[in-house]
């Protein structure tokens, strides 16, 4: 069984907003 | 067929035709005879007759004009038209012939004939820049040390055979009309066997303008002398009576349009300016360098031996400019100097052969394709760095990511919420 795609909305981006890509 | 290339279409040196490059051209002469209407007198010796001749030379009556165009026009040896100077009573006056060729020539030989006694000295110059620099090609005198700081008839060697020389011989005051003065710019020169391997004749034969300066004539006394048999003393009457003018019938520069062995013609372009029709990847108005994206290796001239056309620039389709760096060009054992500019469809190198960062190579297209390199498209997240696999484009996935471009989370790990770990161990 292979893994859905990750989900870019489950991630707490809290700590890393510089991180965050355009969603 | 193309004489700069042969029956299996290989380029080869080709050369235009051997020309009169004087022929109905204009020459600007220093000074015409006939503004006003002036008498002028001559020697004529006929089937041992000598008779002393006077006429009129009249610039507005054309059976008795003597303008410059009658220089370079068809040459007819049975009924001369004869260019002439103004009298001048100084025989140390210059004239000036000045023929603009528009277009640099490899110059073989300049001739004059003569319909007055031919000059007690004169010299022949070259120019390379269109007239703004003149260097001499031949001096003729029969005082050459006095005349020109030049030895009479000076040996030739490699060290100076790109130099002018002086001369004694054609300065013989007979024959008094129909005298010949020939310039071969070859003749006697050591590397002029070897022409195609000496830059220095190359450069020597090399003239866009030809100036022609007529600096002392013959003394009218040695004439008078001469006929009247008289003993040689002049007396104060004789000399302000002499009267001197230089007269031509023929100017002819005999030489090719310089190509650099990369044309066999040449045309007329737009401007109505001659221009080499250069072949061989060649451009420029002597085909003296290469066209635009022909750089793979440095200009030269073709010889017999080799055409050294200019090659393209290996870029695979992905840029239209490149460069000639002589480091690359000497490491390749010279076969191969170019360097591709401005790579498009996301290539990179020399060549344009490989894709930049953040591209992958797709195998199934070829390197020419234009969508030969594809995005690495690695995941924001999943992704440990953006730059992938250059052959599978595999990007480097962090810990628990899987997929080509790390978007999922491997066998046995969830995804999490922090996006630095984005995949984590099932407990």
């Amino acid at each position: 069984e292979v893994n859905p795609t990750l989900d870019m909305t489950l991630f707490d981006w809290t700590d890393y907003e510089d991180m965050k890509p355009d969603i | 067929s193309d004489p700069c290339y042969d029956e299996g279409g290989q380029p080869k040196r080709c050369i235009p035709d051997f020309v009169n490059a004087g022929f109905a051209r204009e020459v600007q002469v220093s000074s015409t005879c006939g503004r006003p209407p002036n008498r002028y007198c001559f020697y004529n010796e006929k089937m041992g007759v000598k008779t002393k001749m006077c006429q009129i030379c009249d610039a507005s009556d054309p059976k008795n004009a003597h303008p410059a165009t009658y220089l370079t026009d068809l040459n007819n040896a049975h009924n001369l038209s004869c260019w002439q100077s103004e009298e001048f009573s100084n025989p140390m006056h210059n004239v000036t012939l000045t023929l603009s060729l528009n277009k640099k020539f490899e110059i073989t030989y300049v001739s004059l004939q003569f319909c007055s006694p031919r000059p007690e000295s004169m010299g022949i110059f070259k120019s390379m820049d269109y007239g703004k620099n003149w260097v001499p090609f031949q001096y003729y005198s029969s005082q050459c040390r006095k005349m020109y700081n030049k030895p009479n008839k000076a040996i030739i060697s490699k060290q100076n055979e790109q130099e002018a020389l002086c001369t004694d011989g054609y300065t013989d005051l007979y024959p008094l009309t129909g005298g010949l003065i020939a310039f071969s710019t070859l003749d006697g020169r050591p590397s002029a066997q070897d022409f195609d391997s000496s830059p220095v004749l190359q450069d020597w034969v090399t003239a866009t303008d030809i100036r022609v300066v007529f600096s002392r004539a013959h003394l009218q006394r040695e004439l008078d002398r001469h006929y009247s048999g008289r003993d040689g003393k002049e007396d104060e009457a004789s000399m302000v009576r002499e009267s001197y003018h230089y007269a031509v019938a023929d100017l002819q520069v005999g030489g090719r349009c310089k190509c650099n062995g990369h044309a066999s013609r040449c045309v007329k372009d737009k401007e109505g300016n001659l221009i080499c029709d250069c072949k061989h990847n060649t451009a420029g108005p002597e085909c003296d360098r290469c066209k635009p994206f022909h750089y793979d290796r440095p200009w030269q001239r073709a010889t017999l031996r080799e055409a050294n056309e200019c090659l393209a620039c290996s870029c695979n389709l992905h840029a239209r400019r490149c460069r000639f760096n002589m480091e690359l060009y000497k490491l390749s054992g010279r076969k191969s100097g170019g360097v591709c500019l401005n790579c498009r469809h996301n290539t990179a190198g020399r060549h344009c052969h490989y894709c930049k960062e953040g591209f992958y190579r797709d195998l199934t297209k070829v390197i020419t394709h234009r969508k030969a390199c594809r995005a690495c498209d690695c995941h924001p997240v999943g992704a440990a760095g953006k730059t992938c696999n250059q052959t599978t484009g595999q990007c480097p996935c962090k810990d628990g990511v899987t997929g080509i471009t790390c978007n999922r989370c491997a066998k046995g790990y969830q995804q999490s919420r922090s996006p630095v770990a984005p995949c984590i161990k099932i407990p």
